[in-house]
């Protein structure tokens, strides 16, 4: 399976601060873990109402999920298992096959 | 062969440098391949030249797609746009009167070993694979590199970040090759394009700060246009705007440093899917993405040829 399957149970929250605290606080939470910004590029960047979308190791969400409920910052799961999406973006044996 | 070239699957980087000599073999009247230098790990930076070649010192449009390597519409995208414009050459009036006049400079992937990287090991790599200092991080931001306000706000000066802007400006070889190409022919540029995802919008200068461009309104409704063209295909929405206000402020951008070398129009489109999907846009939506970008790029493009 493609990148052998090292992106298997991993997730991308979703996240829209909607105040200044907020922004403080989930800077915070996603300063202390080892997460991959797809928006924006950076913690730096983070600002009030604008989403953020992080790619999250398997074994940091079931953490991330309590941060910020502990927090009370709301969020989704915006990508539940993200080798699964992998595997459907290039429909991954089919295409191959095509190819 | 090019007729049975796939253009609505993600495609590896050594099958869009064998399609771009294809395209050139089969088109010859309308494309050649040149290139301009070599990546830091030393593989080829290819340029398409799509257009008729009539006047030398005819008008051009640089298009570049595949900056940062996790973003893969934007390859599919160039490659999409230069088959588009072939296939309709002599049949769509618009597409005809644009290749005519204009010369389109078309880089598929910009960020070769970042884009090969994404497809080999890391899937949602984005810089260049470049290697600085002792630190142990590889890569800089190919957006970042760019020398117009260089590692000032919105770019990281530590190597290990996804914003990192380099050592100094222009030290990544791909940078500093198209940079190079682009002073070369600055006096025929018109509009400069850079393809990224997922945001869906149309930025323009200025990403550094929050002035606004001198050529302001011109460039607003340019923007205006290309949205539009992109909504009447299948009716998605685009926000357009200054970069600094519309998406955040970024220093040592492509599209800051292609408006301070004279450029007028200056676009960054951020593709979709900013609804489900991100970066791993379904191979399904291909074709919508790249049929609604077409308009914009067109509208783009179409607007050089009218007085502002």
């Amino acid at each position: 399976s493609p990148y052998n399957s090292r992106y298997a149970g991993d997730q991308v929250f979703r996240i829209t601060p909607s105040n200044a605290e907020e922004v403080r606080s989930l800077k915070k939470v996603l300063g202390r873990m080892k997460v991959d910004f797809w928006q924006p590029s950076g913690a730096f960047l983070i600002h009030q109402n604008a989403t953020v979308d992080v790619h999250v190791k398997r074994n940091d969400t079931r953490v991330l999920h309590a941060r910020l409920k502990q927090e009370r910052i709301g969020y989704r799961v915006f990508i539940s298992n993200l080798q699964k999406e992998i595997e459907k973006q290039t429909g991954y044996h089919s295409s191959r096959m095509r190819r | 062969s090019q007729s049975q070239y796939d253009y609505e699957v993600y495609h590896s980087l050594e099958e869009i440098q064998a399609w771009m000599f294809e395209m050139n073999r089969t088109h010859p009247e309308l494309v050649s391949v040149l290139s301009v230098g070599k990546s830091y790990e030393g593989r080829p930076l290819y340029v398409l030249q799509l257009g008729k070649r009539s006047r030398p010192q005819k008008k051009a449009v640089w298009m570049d797609c595949g900056v940062h390597a996790r973003e893969w519409i934007g390859p599919a995208f160039c490659q999409w746009f230069v088959k588009e414009a072939i296939s309709s050459y002599k049949y769509d009036s618009v597409t005809t009167r644009l290749l005519n006049q204009l010369s389109f400079y078309i880089m598929p992937v910009f960020n070769v070993d970042g884009y090969h990287f994404s497809w080999n090991s890391d899937r949602f790599w984005r810089k260049t694979r470049s290697k600085h200092h002792k630190s142990q991080c590889r890569g800089v931001d190919a957006n970042r590199n760019w020398k117009v306000k260089w590692c000032d706000e919105g770019a990281s000066s530590h190597p290990c970040d996804d914003t990192y802007c380099g050592p100094f400006a222009e030290s990544e070889p791909e940078v500093k090759a198209v940079a190079r190409f682009l002073r070369r022919h600055r006096k025929r540029v018109k509009a400069y394009i850079s393809i990224h995802a997922y945001a869906q919008m149309l930025l323009y200068p200025y990403s550094y700060k929050y002035a606004t461009i001198p050529n302001f309104s011109c460039v607003e409704s340019a923007a205006q246009n290309a949205v539009s063209a992109l909504y009447s295909a299948h009716g998605v929405r685009y926000r357009y705007g200054p970069a600094s206000t519309t998406l955040y402020v970024s220093s040592g951008s492509s599209i800051d440093w292609a408006y301070r070398n004279g450029i007028p129009y200056a676009f960054a489109f951020e593709l979709r899917d900013t609804g489900h999907f991100g970066f791993l846009l379904p191979e399904s939506l291909i074709d919508p993405t790249c049929a609604e970008t077409t308009r914009a790029v067109k509208a783009i493009a179409s607007g050089l040829l009218r007085k502002c």
